[in-house]
This record gives C-alpha cells, structure tokens and sequence, in this order.
C-alpha cells in the first residue's frame, strides 16, 4: 500500500521575522526527526498505530514544542498533558487528559486504547493507570522549560488587562497548541 | 501540540494527538486533543485527523469528525473536507488553528488559517518535507 505519515508541531502566529535561523534549523531538524521515526515502524511492515506513536515520542521529548517535555505551563505553574490515539481498522481510542506524570503521554493514551475497556482517563487515575502499565513515570519537573515559564509569567502579568491579552501577539499564541 | 497521521501498508489508518494544552489554564481545563471526534479521529472509511488550535472550537465543531463526515456523505476529497472545516467553518466561528488529514489512498491535506503550523510528510517512496510557514 502507498504508506504515509504526516505530522504536526502546532499552529499558531508563526512568523519567519520571530524565529532565527538556528531556532528554524532546530524545528526542521526535529520535524525531520519524527518523520524518519514514524516511517521507519511503517516501512519495515509495522502498524499505523505504533508509527503514530513513534513520531509523536520524538516531539513529545523535545522541548521545541508544546507537549511532553516543554509543555506550556498551568496558572497554578505546572505542566498538564493531554493525549489521544484512535485506531482507524476498528474505532478503538484511547485518550488521557490533564496527567502530570506520564512522560509521553501518547503512550498512556495506547495503553487506554488497548488494555482498558475506557476511552478517556484522566487526573491521578490516568496516573495510576499508566504506572500499573509499566509506562515511564516522571516528576513534574521533567517537563520544565524556561522558555515557557517566562510566557507563564507573562501571561500573568497581563492577565490583569483582558484587552491587553488579545492585542498582545506573543499572548495570543497561549491559545494556540 | 503535536500529532500524527499514518496509513500502514495493511491500508490502515491512525491518528494521535499530544499537547499541554493553553498557557496559563485554569479549572482543570480540557481541550479537544484528547476528545475524540475534536481533535483526534481516524476511520479506514474517510480518514485519520490530527488537529491543533483553539480546542475550544474543535470541541464544538467536532472538528476531526466533521472532515471525516464531509468526506463519507458528501463524497468530498481530503483537501476540499479538510478545507471546509479549517479554512471555512472554524474562523468563521471565531476559532483559529490547523489539522493533518489523511486517506487509505494516500492523499493528504495540511490546511490551517493561522499564519504558520509547523508541519511535513513522508511517503512511500521515503521522500520527506517540512514546512513552517505560509
């Protein structure tokens, strides 16, 4: 069959004159990055599922972007994970929502999928849940980025002026994935 | 937030999503990456979709599904599926952001109204690109 994998990194106010070359180069690297890893799983006869896994593991340990490691912080100043996978060949899905603990939450949202009779776990019984699966558990600090501890400040500092959030267009990627 | 659309070459799909979510979230806030049917979907029948943007939106748009639906009872291709919803239908409701859509024959669409989306593909034949901006 004609395989193929596409990938996302998040959307939003995206400009070339906001990012250096270097940052650029980084992105495009890890983009690259993911892609290999996906297509790897389906070129040696692997699922659709687990190549979906593998390229999203890569992002989610990267601190480029805003899942895993990297992840946008909370008001309360922690990082809050969502995930989901669905399996097209028979409507299977698995999702976590708001773990703190998990270090790649799409594996968490696999394991719902597959060893759960659920769809959705959230909190500290998705927690428990992925620990009793064996899945690689992390402290909270795992996922800090100084990067986006300082939008959290900034986030804060304007939140005090509603109008200002909107106009603001560094405040108005906190929307944004 | 990040995702991913494959198709195997058993011709399945699959579709994964993963975020943090807004900046500076409150109340235990929930956006639609983890809803299936927002921001995650995938269906050997249409299509698997990875969604990013104001979840806010692709919850009450049942994004991903949407596209999926457009494609079964409208008989719509990927591009012109994908292109309603996010191109259409989310900015008029006021929401913003992009998807990944992918079918069992391969054709894939990135669309997204805001003015980049971090992005790329591999087919087949192991040709691979990225994109970031417009």
């Amino acid at each position: 069959g004609p395989i193929t994998l596409v990938i996302h990194g998040g959307a939003g106010n995206i400009l070339r004159e906001n990012l250096t070359p270097e940052k650029e180069a980084a992105y495009r690297e890890r983009l690259t990055a993911a892609l290999d890893s996906g297509y790897a799983v389906l070129e040696r006869g692997g699922k659709s599922t687990d190549a979906v896994i593998a390229a999203i593991r890569i992002m989610e340990d990267s601190p480029l972007f805003n899942a895993g490691k990297g992840a946008v912080f909370t008001s309360e100043g922690i990082n809050e994970l969502d995930a989901a996978i669905m399996d097209g060949s028979n409507l299977m899905a698995g999702a976590v929502a708001g773990v703190t603990t998990i270090k790649n939450p799409i594996t968490a949202a696999y394991a719902v999928m597959t060893k759960s009779e659920h769809v959705m776990l959230t909190g500290k019984g998705a927690e428990k849940f992925a620990e009793e699966q064996g899945l690689d558990i992390v402290p909270n600090s795992y996922f800090f980025d100084s990067t986006r501890y300082q939008q959290l400040l900034k986030a804060k500092a304007n939140e005090k002026n509603r109008e200002a959030q909107w106009i603001d267009p560094y405040i108005k990627d906190k929307k944004f994935g | 937030t990040v995702g991913c659309v494959a198709l195997d070459q058993y011709g399945n799909l699959a579709a994964g999503t993963s975020t943090g979510g807004m900046t500076n979230k409150k109340y235990g806030r929930v956006g639609d990456a983890p809803i299936i049917g927002a921001g995650t979907y995938a269906e050997n029948a249409t299509c698997a979709v990875s969604g990013t943007g104001w979840g806010e939106f692709y919850i009450r748009l049942s994004a991903a599904h949407d596209i999926a639906s457009l494609m079964k009872y409208s008989n719509l291709s990927v591009q012109q599926a994908a292109d309603s919803v996010i191109l259409k239908k989310l900015p008029a409701l006021g929401g913003n952001g992009g998807a990944i859509v992918l079918d069992r024959q391969g054709n894939f669409a990135f669309p997204f109204c805001t003015s980049g989306m971090y992005r790329g593909y591999i087919t087949r034949k192991g040709e691979g690109k990225v994109f970031i901006f417009k």
